[in-house]
């Protein structure tokens, strides 16, 4: 299912303004200039991955309103600037490199990276799904083991970014990539 | 459920090229 709510019960719920606003705060630092208050997208990565499971119901709740908006966000991705996408993609390629969604939510996003790659070449979308794509290729061949069936390298032009096609073809054999490929 | 309301953010991402 393509519905969010059918593959993640957790975003379904209804959020508070005020948890509205504490995710929309941190988003908004990743994609701000200085002298505006900043964050990396690997220190809100660390922070969601706190949130997760934190103790504090409040920051659950704003852990599961950041990725639910997040997700939401994909139809509108192809509107963004090219800065404000590739920001987007090394966000949404670190949640499923962390681990931050499983199971149903996790083919969804795998899905959503998938739909990009499908995209012509040289298109927005395709730059977006590269990006996401470059931030968890080292977890490839966990997912490859799982999800048999679909072929991401195929969705890789031969002529261009070569080195991420063979990164993954390694992955689909349960291999470790050459060391010196890992740069 | 209602579609959930779209962050201030993202709007202004999106509208700004």
């Amino acid at each position: 299912p393509s519905d969010l709510s059918q593959v993640w019960p957790e975003a379904n719920q209804h959020f508070s303004k005020e948890i509205d606003d504490e995710a929309n705060s941190y988003f908004q630092r990743i994609y701000n200039h200085p002298p505006h208050p900043t964050m990396s997208v690997d220190e809100v990565l660390e922070m969601l991955q706190r949130f997760k499971d934190s103790t504090i119901k409040r920051e659950r709740e704003v852990f599961n309103c950041m990725l639910r908006n997040l997700f939401e966000e994909y139809r509108f991705f192809p509107q963004y600037p090219d800065k404000e996408l590739h920001i987007t993609a090394c966000l949404f390629g670190g949640i499923i490199e962390k681990g931050l969604v499983t199971y149903m939510a996790l083919g969804l996003a795998l899905r959503y990276v998938l739909e990009a790659l499908r995209k012509p070449f040289g298109s927005k979308m395709y730059y977006f799904g590269i990006a996401a794509l470059d931030r968890f290729k080292n977890r490839e061949s966990d997912y490859n083991k799982a999800k048999k069936g679909v072929d991401l390298a195929d969705q890789i032009s031969y002529y261009s970014f070569s080195n991420i096609k063979m990164y993954i073809e390694y992955g689909q054999q349960s291999r470790d990539p050459p060391v010196k490929m890992q740069g | 459920p209602s579609a959930p309301r779209r962050l201030p953010i993202f709007n202004r991402i999106s509208v700004s090229e």
